[in-house]
């Protein structure tokens, strides 16, 4: 990616990640559409040996064979067996029955992850600069689950199951199926046994946003990681014929309108159809169009193709209009003709001008890559949202980091929309989703296990949350682009990922299998359940098991919302990973409905992996609305670290 | 239309109640799934994430299957999507 390691503070010369060789031993294994070795951020210039440990392969297929993978690309393997089963067999006209990536998806994550340096990247210019992935030295392992036809369970499975063979160290899956209970769900299932095997599990929390409850990825074995925005936007400007401009964002590049003004009509406009201001296929009347520029609103169909509808009907140029669906959230794509995008009010407006003038008229002025763009992060409209729907106790997403408009590699088997008929082959691509954010983190804890090799996934993760920032450097919060309001830990977690904090935490929020075992006992999995994921034998004993002891970094307090006083206790423990340091507790909450203490207060450690445990005790002392929410943080600094922890009090 | 069409399933076995009579596990479940489906075969074994395997069924054949022992759990086929 470009644009990203600056962002996130990586990539200086005195770098605290040092271009060493313990970083090279880490092996991403991810789990998506496959993989194109061609692609220079594969290239392994500079690595050394594959590391010892590997077991993994190289699999033979479509257009694949063995000399694709290097020191960089160690592994390729495809999953098909259940997609076939389901769907009949692979068209090798259609799609490659092999690791190779015909869709582009599973080169941007591994490339976002731990592809090499490239210099002098860009998609037709925009985003230009040295691309990379978070750890440029981790060698990556591509596993091929997903086809034309979708990703199924028992494929994924495999994959998984052959990974932990293979030995990867990261697993990094930006899909998901659901909201499914945990050992239902083959994800969670696979993560689990990952996890056991100290590899760290990283998923996409999906693209169900803004709506609240709509969170894949649940489990507290898997690190669940939300999207934001970076600090650099493609604007492309509406220029109307009264005067007035409006902010959009483009990345188109090819022939430009010419220097006037175009004529200018709304889809619904210019067509017979209920849905034509959708810009649906076949639904825009060609006489109506030609030679003009046509608002579409965005929706249903893909914002590209509605592109090309306007360009198969004659249309010169597009504007996007989100909806209230995406609010002010701006998506750039590389469209096939000259288009930009624009947000829900600025589309209103310009809908408003449109019924307004008898003659109205456009043109879009585009403006290349701008950087710096204040405030970001902001929380991607897009990406999902809690509360937790499976186990409320249980704060998720975990994490934000960039998901927006992220250049990293492309297969070269089709254009950068996707579009048959884009004939355009391009190295990078620039595309949005909770699947970019992902493998950021993926590549951020190939960094800390390099860095840490001894710490356990769980701490991996504690580190990423204890350390992320949830306030500007002004001091005001990250916003949400959905409301235009401060963002609560349902929308970013524990806040943006901060790499360079993350390498040294001072505290840990440490978990072993033996606290996720428990961690199912207090949900009441029956035995067969839990069997299904530990694949052991009876785990519960006749002991009381609480989730609120469930030793995870983030806090999620559930009280009833028909009134008096609730108390809830929930019990931490904090292993020392830094110096020896005397840490204090400090508190902020939203909401004075509930009454929080710590108990001790203050937390000394004199050694390295010293444990320390402390009491929170949550008083409700009055009654709240049914499905309200209130937020807070608690904290522990011993004057150089801070050790942080959202708070998320929901009343039912 | 087929008249017992079938789907695939993820099958969870608690290998910890293998019979001593089998050698290796993958004949167990292959014992256990040939005594409710003469045609049925595994598509995948499972060895390290779950212990078990995935295979084509009819509804019929899954009922039957679940009252084999040893059989954890029988999960139809879920489909993915990529984020």
């Amino acid at each position: 990616t470009t644009r990203t390691p600056e962002f996130l503070g990586l990539g200086k010369s005195d770098s605290i990640y040092p271009e060493s060789d313990s970083g090279s031993d880490v092996i991403i294994g991810v789990l998506d559409t496959g993989v194109w070795p061609e692609s220079k951020s594969f290239d392994d210039t500079g690595l050394g040996p594959v590391p010892s440990g590997w077991k993994g392969a190289c699999e033979t297929g479509t257009n694949f064979s063995a000399s694709n993978c290097n020191r960089k690309l160690i592994g390729a393997r495809f999953f098909s067996k259940g997609y076939e089963a389901t769907l009949g067999p692979i068209d090798t006209s259609r799609e490659s029955k092999s690791p190779r990536d015909d869709d582009g998806h599973g080169t941007h994550t591994a490339s976002t992850a731990a592809g090499s340096v490239v210099e002098g990247a860009s998609l037709f210019g925009y985003a230009q600069g040295s691309a990379r992935g978070m750890a440029t030295r981790a060698r990556i392992a591509a596993y091929k689950v997903c086809w034309v036809g979708g990703c199924f369970s028992s494929d994924i499975l495999k994959a998984i199951d052959q990974a932990v063979e293979d030995n990867v160290n990261v697993l990094s899956m930006s899909l998901g199926g659901g909201m499914s209970d945990y050992y239902r769900d083959s994800v969670a299932v696979g993560a689990f046994a990952a996890m056991e095997k100290g590899i760290f599990v990283s998923c996409s929390a999906g693209n169900a946003g803004p709506s609240s409850f709509s969170l894949s990825n649940l489990a507290p074995w898997i690190t669940t990681v939300g999207a934001g925005t970076l600090d650099r936007d493609f604007p492309a400007y509406v220029s109307l014929g009264n005067g007035k401009n409006f902010s959009g964002v483009s990345l188109y590049k090819g022939n430009t309108l010419p220097g006037t003004l175009l004529p200018f009509i709304y889809a619904a406009n210019a067509s017979n159809a209920t849905n034509g201001n959708l810009c649906m296929m076949g639904t825009l009347i060609p006489e109506k169009v030609a030679g003009k520029i046509v608002i579409c609103d965005r929706g249903v169909n893909a914002r590209v193709q509605k592109g090309s509808v306007v360009k198969a009907a004659g249309g010169l140029g597009m504007v996007l209009a989100n909806t209230a669906a995406n609010g002010e959230e701006l998506v750039a794509d590389a469209h096939l003709l000259p288009a930009t995008s624009v947000g829900q009010k600025s589309g209103d407006d310009i809908k408003k001008y449109l019924s307004s003038d008898p003659k109205p008229s456009v043109t879009i002025l585009f403006e290349g890559t701008k950087v710096g763009v204040q405030p970001s992060p902001v929380v991607a409209a897009f990406s999902s949202r809690g509360p937790n729907s499976i186990t409320p106790e249980i704060l998720k997403p975990d994490i934000i980091a960039p998901g927006v408009n992220i250049l990293a590699g492309w297969s070269g088997a089709l254009g950068p929309t996707g579009l048959p008929i884009d004939d355009r082959r391009v190295p990078f691509n620039i595309i949005s989703g909770t699947s970019m954010s992902c493998p950021h983190v993926s590549g951020l804890a190939a960094l800390l296990k390099g860095a840490h090799p001894d710490w356990s996934p769980a701490a991996i993760r504690s580190a990423l949350m204890t350390t992320a920032y949830t306030v500007y450097k002004n001091g005001r919060n990250i916003l949400d682009i959905a409301t235009g309001k401060p963002s609560t830990p349902f929308d970013h977690g524990a806040g943006h990922v901060d790499p360079i904090a993350a390498h040294d935490p001072g505290l840990v929020y440490d978990l072993t299998v033996d606290d996720y075992v428990n961690f199912l006992c207090a949900l009441n999995y029956t035995d067969d359940q839990i069997s299904g994921l530990t694949r052991k034998e009876g785990s519960c004993k006749a002991k009381k098991y609480s989730v609120t002891d469930f030793n995870y970094p983030s806090f999620a307090v559930n009280f009833q919302s028909t009134g008096g006083s609730t108390v809830a206790k929930y019990t931490r423990t904090l292993t020392n990973v830094g110096p020896a340091g005397t840490y204090k507790v400090s508190l902020k909450s939203e909401t004075q409905m509930v009454k929080v203490s710590v108990v001790p207060e203050t937390l000394t450690f004199s050694q390295r992996n010293e444990k320390k445990s402390y009491t929170v005790t949550f008083n409700a002392v009055g009654a709240m609305k049914p499905n309200s929410n209130s937020f807070g943080h608690i904290e522990w600094s011993d004057g150089k670290h801070t050790v942080g922890s959202p708070i998320a009090f929901s009343w039912s | 239309v087929e008249e017992n069409p079938k789907s695939t399933y993820i099958i969870r076995m608690a290998k910890y109640q293998m019979p001593a009579v089998f050698e290796h596990h993958t004949r167990w479940y292959d014992s256990s799934l040939k005594s409710v489906s003469g045609s049925a075969e595994m598509l995948y074994t499972y060895n390290n994430v779950v212990h078990g395997y995935s295979t084509k069924l009819t509804a019929q054949e899954v009922e039957a299957l679940k009252a084999q022992p040893g059989v954890l759990s029988v999960w139809p086929e879920l489909k993915y999507e990529l984020h």
